[in-house]
């Protein structure tokens, strides 16, 4: 439970703000595409063997669906990306390719009742 | 059995496979699904009632698109409970997957329909430009509890990383289509359609005329934007929310006399008729000699049969069209009665140009629509298009007022979907 004394919680301590490692080195690079499906993870979790082929391959899709260069290679870019806010839930690798942009939808006409919602 | 123990989506689902590539997979066979904001997962951001709020409408955004309701339950037991939410921090609510903290992974959803909210993020209700949305994470991982993976689209809701949002998150047409693939499309009967008129004058002063479409379907009636196929963002609302006086629900038809010198509206239910008032918004209180709505149709439209089926408008003729059971009576409105000739059988006005395929009786709704140029015969979630003059020009073999065989509603009018009656306010 939040530690608090008084009863209105006026003196409620804030928070820690955690903040999520920045994903900074190729080790946590590794992690990150192991962690949203795009690499198999690491062979020995925790131990980072160097930049294969696989791992250049995965980066190069990563980068190729974030509209990066795909270069294959770990650049400032890349990490940028991969320390963006995003859902925990894998990426399934059916989707690397779906980047095709659909046509929009043009703006809602404004209707006879016009709603904000 | 611990819900946690299974993998986290995308992985397989407990429905048949067969899903189209990558399109995901059909988590739910219900009709209605249940969801709780856990009482140990709340947020320290919002106050509780926000959160609630927003996830109601976040739920709500996808069942405007697919025949699915959602309702918030608060006292069945736990493990009862469809779709679980949560906020927490680091380790949390007995899940193995650890949240990393400030940035980075904002929420993840369960395959069996748990979502759980890092709320070391900076969450912002819909109506603030700072931090993440609550309600676009919201709709996302319900996207995913619902069997939407990842994509990479442009505009698309599902996209892993967050993407501040302009002023409105709405559900754009792939996404629809995407749902739309797992659990189809909205089918549905209508009490009544019509097409609404409006006259403007342009900036020249010129009069120009514009139409809305609106579907009533009990005590709800949605606004269709023709040029975008959808219905209007937010719809259906109720009926009283839109239109002042008319009954609440179950609207028989709705009649418009538009002629160079008559502009009346009618709302027709059981034996009685209303006029609307377009520029009041409102229905008449009397007519010009003082007399009182609502009135009897009987005495408005002597010789027409009451309660009706349907009614609608034909402006070349100047006929209205009473349907009641398998009958038709053409009313004509410059001389105030019905033509001698009728009632007649809807097949002998109407005949079917493909043998056996006609609604023959009971229609739900006859639908004149501006953007088709057309008659439609609606009966459940069925339409019978009316042949054209356009289509005889084409076709001269088609008889007079021939009727095409039926269609799927839902195929040409697209997204017209109910959502739960708790949450028809918002």
């Amino acid at each position: 439970e939040t530690l608090f004394h008084s009863r209105d919680r006026s003196d409620l301590a804030p928070p820690l703000l955690r903040r999520a490692t920045p994903i900074a080195d190729l080790s946590a690079a590794q992690r990150f595409l192991s962690k949203y499906g795009w690499a198999e993870a690491p062979p020995g979790a925790g131990s980072v063997g160097p930049p294969g082929a696989a791992l250049a391959e995965a980066l190069r899709k990563f980068q190729k669906v974030n509209a990066l260069p795909a270069s294959g290679e770990l650049d400032a870019a890349t990490l940028a990306t991969m320390n963006r806010p995003r859902c925990g839930v894998p990426d399934p690798r059916s989707q690397l390719m779906a980047t095709s942009t659909a046509p929009r939808t043009p703006p809602s006409l404004p209707g006879r009742r016009p709603r904000a919602r | 059995p611990k819900r946690f123990l299974q993998t986290l989506l995308p992985g397989p689902r407990r429905q048949p496979k067969g899903s189209p590539q990558g399109g995901g997979t059909r988590a739910f066979a219900k009709k209605t699904l249940t969801w709780r904001l856990v009482g140990e997962g709340y947020s320290s951001q919002l106050s509780v009632e926000d959160q609630r709020y927003i996830f109601r409408l976040a739920f709500r955004m996808w069942s405007e698109v697919i025949p699915l309701d959602f309702r918030e339950d608060l006292t069945a037991p736990g493990a009862t409970i469809d779709i679980q939410l949560g906020f927490g921090r680091g380790r949390h609510l007995g899940c193995p997957r650890v949240f990393d903290g400030s940035g980075q992974e904002f929420a993840h959803a369960w395959r069996l329909g748990d979502i759980h909210f890092d709320d070391d993020e900076h969450f912002t209700p819909p109506t603030s430009d700072r931090g993440i949305s609550l309600l676009k994470v919201a709709v996302h991982e319900i996207g995913h509890v619902l069997g939407l993976p990842h994509t990479y689209r442009t505009g698309s809701i599902m996209q892993p990383n967050y993407i501040p949002q302009g002023p409105a998150l709405e559900l754009d047409w792939s996404d629809r289509k995407a749902i739309q693939k797992l659990y189809g499309s909205c089918e549905g009967s209508f009490d009544t359609a019509f097409d609404w008129i409006r006259t403007e004058r342009n900036q020249h002063g010129d009069v120009t005329v514009r139409f809305s479409t609106y579907f009533f379907r009990n005590s709800w009636y949605w606004l269709y934007e023709n040029r975008n196929n959808r219905t209007r963002y937010g719809d259906p609302v109720h009926i009283l929310a839109g239109w002042h006086g008319v009954p609440a629900q179950s609207l028989d038809a709705f009649v418009h006399i538009w002629t160079w010198t008559r502009d009346e509206r009618y709302f027709f239910k059981g034996n009685q008729y209303w006029r609307y008032d377009s520029e009041k918004d409102q229905t008449h209180a009397e007519d010009e000699r003082g007399k009182s709505y609502p009135k009897l149709i009987s005495e408005g439209f002597p010789g027409i049969p009451s309660p009706l089926d349907t009614a609608y408008y034909d402006r070349r003729k100047q006929f209205i069209y009473f349907f009641k059971g398998s009958f038709v009576f053409a009313f004509d409105v410059n001389r105030n009665q019905v033509l001698g000739s009728y009632p007649k059988k809807m097949t002998e006005v109407f005949p079917a140009i493909e043998p056996q395929n006609h609604p023959f009786r009971s229609i739900d709704s006859a639908y004149y629509s501006f953007a088709h140029k057309s008659v439609f015969f609606f009966k459940g979630s069925l339409y019978w298009k009316v042949v054209t003059d356009a289509d005889r020009r084409q076709r001269p073999w088609l008889p007079s007022n021939g009727v095409f065989p039926k269609q799927p509603i839902s195929e040409k009018w697209f997204d017209v979907c109910d959502v739960h009656a708790s949450t028809l306010n918002m």
